[in-house]
């Protein structure tokens, strides 16, 4: 049986549709730690891994596991019936067929309650080895998602480059090349304007950018996002959340 | 030109 409550219905609405463009039908398995995802995207580019930690929730109760085999986009269809402020509670019970979604405004005098079909998805689960990462960079998520879409003009491959100098992100196409190069810094002012640069050993890799879009989707969630990168690896790309984390893990493309 | 790589090739499915 599970039973979880957000005191605003917005942490799950940005969550769900950061990531629905993605996703398709995917298991949301919940325990006694939280609620947990973990889905490929059709092309098997880029995993997207989403944990809600329990105390997350004002109120959270899982007392056996439960598997909520849903289609994200459905999901995303009745959150988007609930007001941003509303109290949200997630409720089945166990091998239920239905997931019980209750919106209730603040004052407590409207409630709405939806029941999502629950559907039994036999997914595939990918093993993510603990990697070592050779670069590691700590930036604004506003200022990676710009930087990207400006380069996104030029081509549909972004390379990035990180070593001691900074991080450089670069494009070219037919209409020419560009590139954006960010000295490792401090705002003390605000940090999240900082860039912070662990390095190992330089490291470059290229990404399509049509993919990194949806994933900077995600921007909305955090005011900081880690870049993890080592050579011919999948980046892991991760949206920190107040008890939890939305982490991307994508395929680099290489020279043929 | 490049080659787009797949997930599948890095990680194994459990």
């Amino acid at each position: 049986m599970l039973e979880a409550k957000l005191d605003a219905a917005s942490q799950l609405k940005k969550i769900v549709e950061a990531i629905r463009d993605m996703l398709g039908e995917c298991n949301i398995e919940c325990n006694e730690t939280g609620l947990a995802l973990q889905s490929l995207d059709k092309s098997h580019i880029v995993l997207v891994s989403l944990l809600l930690g329990s105390d997350g929730f004002s109120e959270y109760r899982c007392d056996r596991g439960v598997t909520l085999g849903l289609n994200i986009n459905s999901l995303a269809t009745v959150l988007r019936c609930a007001n941003n402020d509303d109290i949200l509670t997630l409720r089945s019970e166990d091998r239920a067929n239905e997931l019980i979604l209750t919106f209730e405004d603040s004052k407590a005098d409207r409630i709405s309650e939806f029941n999502l079909r629950l559907m039994d998805i036999d997914q595939e689960y990918l093993a993510i080895p603990e990697t070592e990462y050779a670069a590691t960079v700590v930036m604004s998520a506003a200022v990676l998602q710009r930087t990207l879409r400006d380069l996104s003009a030029l081509s549909e491959a972004v390379t990035i480059e990180i070593d001691k100098e900074g991080i450089r992100f670069s494009a070219e196409g037919d209409l020419g090349k560009g590139s954006t190069h960010f000295k490792p810094c401090v705002d003390m002012e605000n940090a999240e304007n900082s860039i912070n640069i662990t390095l190992s050993e330089p490291v470059s890799l290229s990404f399509n950018l049509q993919y990194f879009s949806n994933i900077t989707k995600a921007s909305s969630l955090s005011s900081t996002v880690t870049l993890q990168m080592t050579a011919g690896m999948p980046a892991q790309i991760e949206y920190k959340l107040p008890s939890g984390h939305v982490r991307y893990y994508f395929a680099p493309k290489i020279e043929d | 030109a490049t080659k787009q790589l797949s997930l599948d090739s890095f990680y194994k499915s459990t």
